[in-house]
């Protein structure tokens, strides 16, 4: 399982959170159990993102998508020292 | 850092220096491998209370407590969740899960942006003197964003997060990735909002030269710094059976070799292996390379990996042997065995002597440090080049600063080779890299900052870059030494960082985040994609004409159209237009435009107006200038600088023409 899962960084589109929800961290975490139960968020960003970071299997992160207020799923990449 | 601080100018007596109240105002972000916070580089002796809207913490985690903090290192945090979720925990035995620096990388970074001064700082005795930060009064915070395993978006991303909400006011980030869309590259996307709060963001350029369009870290809100040399290097002689001899760079201080010259063998000869010219792990058959000196091929594997290996087959000593690609370039490392590294000329010499000569023989003798080298800057090869892939119109790298042959804090968890087996202890290490380069940037970017609180991050660093020099106090071009010929400014940007110019500059060209929006718009982005870029709603003005060549950046990139072939293009002479807007942070002066052509040039420049006059602090004037040019074959550059001078100041721009 770990193996077929990666890190990914979510950008959430934060004029579409529903009413229904009184802060973002449960908005997030909502939206990330709807596509994946078992998911946890690793960060949440305020500033470089609204958004957070996951792991999340390929099919998962397909899903989570196309989830109402998903604005982008990045897989992560590793960047080196200069 | 030793000799960088007189080699920039910042020993020399100036009014222009911010009073050290105002510079200890101003706190760097450094994100990198964490930081040895024992080191007398971040003793706070003298410095007042931290600012009072710093929010920053020293969190406490392995082998690191919040006493590791004081008025200079003002923050540590640390950021492994997305390492320890692609690569498993953390073993705490190898690798600290705290800010602490187990790598060095950080240590190096941090006390070269804003070190406090260490005098009789060395390594081994090389590189004396008294070492300290670019700006010594500075605050400094780390975000250790690298581990062992590498730099993970999800981790840097977070450090940038907390570094904004922290306060920094400088972020300094000697990392990169592949070049990607701006909507995509973490860094990017961090560095819009660090940069949108006011914060200049300084990183490294890369160290894929020079190979041409190597670049990371090319957005335009980025300062982007590539490398130079210093006049310091630290030479060997290298003198083979004939008699001969050929300087070479080590920092090498052990027992040296005897003065009998001993066998010489080249290390694509004594290995199995198709590659075994690079001296790469297991490769050499110890009976051939058994006490003798091995020349290995520059590249494949770190470069102290190789002297490692030829220790461990039994060989007595190493020569590095730079390739074409990396030309003249010598970079000294502090091998574990009698090793330097040899430019590629002599190295060429060297192989063709091994190959002729039935017993070839050499020697190696260190000769320590010597200071006034002569030329100096020169862009050094590895160094990231231009033209910028992403977006062509955009000139990177901005400038370049000293990247060669540092020598700055360093872990005391690894030795000067950062190999394992290297139980050597040491305060400071010489490395070289754009990753040193980025800090000097950072630390000046900080003098700015606190001499001039007021300006922009974009005005700070426009105010480093047309102050910027080119060419020698002889007149001539700053070299590459990867070719040994004139660079250009798709090596070395607005050219070599000159600080105390800096902290006067006359104009800036300056920018906000409108102008960054507008930048968007200009690529064609979609509001989607400037909403991912930006983090906020903003469609572009469908009346509105948006062009990359009207952001007001200070240089200049021009890519031009070529014929498309025998018949397929027109001769005729074409124009292009760019525009400007210059911003008066000086006192009131009428400023003359000139252009100088560098080398052959193509194109007709024509600047409107040819002069501005400013009256007042903060005064705007716009100029336009057309660049008129006719068709030339794909590949083809042209250079040249446009200058504003009132007669004290002068505001250089490198323009950039490329045919493609």
């Amino acid at each position: 399982d770990h193996a077929n899962k990666k890190t990914y960084i979510i950008h959430m589109d934060k004029s579409t959170m529903p009413l229904t929800f009184t802060d973002h961290l449960s908005w997030f975490d909502s939206s990330l159990k709807s596509a994946s139960p078992s998911a946890e968020i690793l960060y949440t960003y305020k500033h470089v993102a609204h958004g957070f970071s996951t792991r999340l299997t390929p099919e998962d992160a397909d899903t989570l998508s196309k989830q109402p207020g998903i604005l982008s799923v990045i897989p992560e990449l590793k960047y080196k020292l200069h | 850092t030793t000799r960088t601080p007189s080699f920039l100018g910042l020993d020399k007596a100036t009014t222009l220096l911010p009073a050290s109240e105002q510079q200890s105002q101003v706190i760097i972000g450094v994100l990198d491998t964490g930081v040895w916070p024992e080191l007398k580089s971040l003793d706070d002796t003298g410095l007042g209370p931290v600012p009072s809207t710093w929010k920053g913490q020293c969190e406490i985690g392995n082998n690191m407590n919040s006493s590791n903090c004081n008025r200079k290192l003002v923050g540590a945090r640390f950021f492994s969740k997305g390492y320890e979720a692609a690569l498993g925990p953390i073993d705490t035995t190898t690798e600290s899960k705290s800010a602490r620096d187990d790598d060095g990388h950080g240590s190096h970074t941090l006390t070269t942006a804003a070190g406090s001064v260490v005098p009789e700082a060395s390594l081994f005795g090389l590189a004396s003197g008294t070492a300290r930060g670019m700006a010594t009064q500075a605050r400094v915070a780390v975000y250790k964003v690298c581990w062992l395993g590498g730099c993970f978006t999800s981790d840097i991303a977070a450090g940038i997060d907390k570094a904004i909400e922290d306060g920094v006011n400088v972020l300094s980030m000697s990392i990169g990735g592949s070049l990607m869309e701006y909507y995509r590259d973490i860094i990017a996307i961090g560095s819009f909002t660090a940069t949108s709060h006011g914060i200049l963001v300084s990183t490294s350029a890369g160290n894929g030269g020079p190979s041409q369009g190597s670049l990371s870290n090319v957005a335009p809100w980025i300062t982007t710094v590539g490398a130079g040399t210093i006049d310091r290097d630290f030479p060997a002689y290298i003198t083979l059976g004939t008699g001969k001899t050929y300087t070479g760079a080590s920092l090498y201080r052990g027992k040296p070799l005897s003065d009998s010259p001993l066998p010489l063998v080249y290390a694509g000869n004594a290995s199995n292996s198709s590659v075994g010219y690079l001296c790469l792990q297991d490769s050499l058959i110890p009976e051939k390379v058994s006490g003798k000196i091995v020349i290995c091929e520059r590249g494949g594997n770190p470069r102290v990996e190789k002297g490692l290996v030829v220790k461990l087959a039994g060989g007595a000593g190493m020569i590095l042997a730079n390739s074409e690609a990396y030309g003249e370039e010598l970079v000294a490392d502090s091998h574990l065995l009698p090793a330097a590294s040899l430019g590629q000329k002599s190295s060429e010499i060297l192989k063709n002597y091994v190959s002729s000569s039935p017993n070839p023989t050499a020697k190696i003798a260190f000769l320590g440090t010597h200071l006034q080298v002569q030329p100096s800057p020169v862009v050094a090869a590895f160094s990231s080049r231009g033209p910028n892939a992403l977006t062509p119109k955009i000139l990177k790298p901005d400038l370049i600063a000293p990247g060669v042959n540092i020598l700055a804090g360093w872990t005391g968890a690894v030795g000067p080779t950062g190999l394992t087996v290297d139980s050597r202890h040491i305060s400071f290490n010489i490395i070289s890299g754009t990753s040193m380069s980025c800090p000097h940037v950072s630390g000046l970017a900080a003098i700015l900052k606190g001499a001039h609180p007021q300006w922009s991050p974009a005005a700070i660093r426009s105010a480093l870059m047309t102050t910027a020099y080119t060419s020698y106090k002889n007149g001539e071009t700053i070299q590459d030494v990867s070719t040994g010929q004139p660079a250009t400014p798709f090596d070395y940007g607005a050219g070599h960082v000159d600080p105390v110019a800096a902290l006067d500059p006359g104009l800036v060209y300056d920018a906000n985040v409108d102008d960054y929006l507008g930048f968007f718009c200009a690529l064609n982005y979609s509001s989607f994609q400037i909403k991912l870029a930006a983090r906020r709603d903003f469609t572009c003005d469908s009346k509105k004409v948006y062009r990359v060549e009207d952001f007001n950046y200070p240089s200049f990139a021009v890519p031009l159209e070529t014929t498309s072939g025998i018949g397929g293009g027109s001769d005729a002479p074409k124009t292009v237009k760019y525009s400007r807007v210059l911003t008066n942070v000086g006192a009131p002066g009428t400023y003359k435009a000139s252009v100088v052509s560098l080398g052959d040039l193509n194109v007709k420049i024509v600047v409107e107006p040819e002069t501005l006059s400013f009256t007042e602090l903060y005064e705007k004037k716009g100029y336009m200038v057309s660049f008129r040019y006719t068709s030339m074959p794909s590949g083809t550059t042209s250079f040249a600088r446009l200058e504003w001078t009132d007669g004290k100041h002068r505001v250089g721009s490198p323009i950039a023409f490329s045919w493609t």
